[in-house]
């Protein structure tokens, strides 16, 4: 059996059990401290009056995610990989055994801080926010094709840094463009508040 | 066969051949952007008059970090591991076919931008350094305990940017050192040229 076509198979299944249950799923993607679990603070913090939110936060260690997301009054549940460098599928259907997916309409799944491995793992999300900051430099969306080109939303975090690091932000919206043609490239900063609302419309909430 | 098993006798193998040859080599490991080229950089241009220098540079894709290193005047090739998110001795093995480390006293491999994976598949080296900069948040070291556990030396990287980010760097480094009680810890930035001296002398170069 084909290993990669038995995850397709699974992460399909994921979006049949979403959609029956009319709940719309965001996959936040990127490098450890990219900036993914602010970003999630960030438009929780503009929807949730609006929606019932659940999000599930994975890492190799450590509960610290979710406990910063609970904080904002939502359920949050951390996914434990045990060590594994991104979320599987299988982690996912684990985790929503003990959860009633239709009291939610939005569910954001935070995946392990990885630039590599997790986008070859689709988790059935209706779109997949690769989140990159300018604090990891100029390149990562050169060295990093895959994950770029397989993005559905790409945010260029962190962007009151720029000046600090030394990056162009520019130059990173147009190697993220080149590989990825379709995707919004949305820049943000959860510090000044810069692109959240922007970020919230190109989700559709 | 242990396959775990397969790779620390490569390792072993490594580390023998690097000892009849009588160069030092270093590992850099660490998150995608976390300063390591920058790292190597600032480390090479104080010491490249005493020492013939060699780097091979791990990445997924692109050359962009050994073109970046060749232009301080040292031997620097690029290992593409085709996807892989970490390099395997076997990689560093292919590489070392077309090399005569004879010729060089030290040489640096700087391991493909991973907090996770690479930490597990030793390449050898005498020093495995661990660069984790404020940028990626206060907490990662207490988030992957694994690389922190088992690195030699660790650096705090962009220390310059703890206030714009809004870490507190001595917690940082409490929690570094109680997973890691031996390896020293370096507070370094590359753009003040703090700590880079104290990582030149904890490497004794
Ligand atoms: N200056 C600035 N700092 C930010 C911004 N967004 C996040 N940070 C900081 O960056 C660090 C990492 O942010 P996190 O939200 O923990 O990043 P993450 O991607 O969730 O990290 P992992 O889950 O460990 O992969 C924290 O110290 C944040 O406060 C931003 O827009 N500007
Ligand atoms: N402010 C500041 N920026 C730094 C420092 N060190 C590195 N940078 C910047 O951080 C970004 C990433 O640095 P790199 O040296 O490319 O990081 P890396 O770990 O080699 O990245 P990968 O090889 O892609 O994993 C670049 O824009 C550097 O200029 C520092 O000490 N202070
Ligand atoms: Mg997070
Ligand atoms: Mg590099
Ligand atoms: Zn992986
Ligand atoms: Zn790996």
């Amino acid at each position: 059996v084909d290993v990669k076509q038995k995850y397709l198979d699974q992460a399909e299944m994921l979006r049949k059990l979403y959609d029956s249950k009319g709940i719309k799923v965001f996959e936040l993607l990127g490098s450890p401290g990219s900036g993914k679990t602010a970003l999630a603070e960030a438009v929780i913090d503009r929807i949730k009056d609006k929606y019932k939110i659940l999000y599930f936060g994975g890492d190799v260690a450590s509960t610290l995610d979710a406990e910063r997301v609970a904080k904002h009054g939502i359920e949050a549940v951390e996914i434990n990989t045990g060590g594994i460098c991104h979320l599987e599928p299988s982690h996912v259907m684990e985790a929503l055994k003990n959860v009633d997916l239709s009291k939610y309409d939005i569910m954001f799944i935070e995946n392990v801080g990885n630039l590599i491995c997790p986008i070859n793992f689709p988790l059935g999300a209706h779109k997949r926010i690769l989140v990159v900051s300018v604090a990891e430099g100029e390149d990562k969306f050169v060295k990093h094709p895959m994950s770029t080109k397989a993005a559905d939303v790409i945010v260029i975090s962190k962007v009151d840094l720029a000046d600090a690091i030394g990056v162009d932000v520019k130059k990173m919206e147009e190697d993220a463009r080149k590989l990825n043609p379709k995707a919004p490239i949305i820049k943000v900063s959860v510090k000044t508040g810069e692109g959240i609302d922007e970020l919230v419309k190109a989700l559709g909430l």
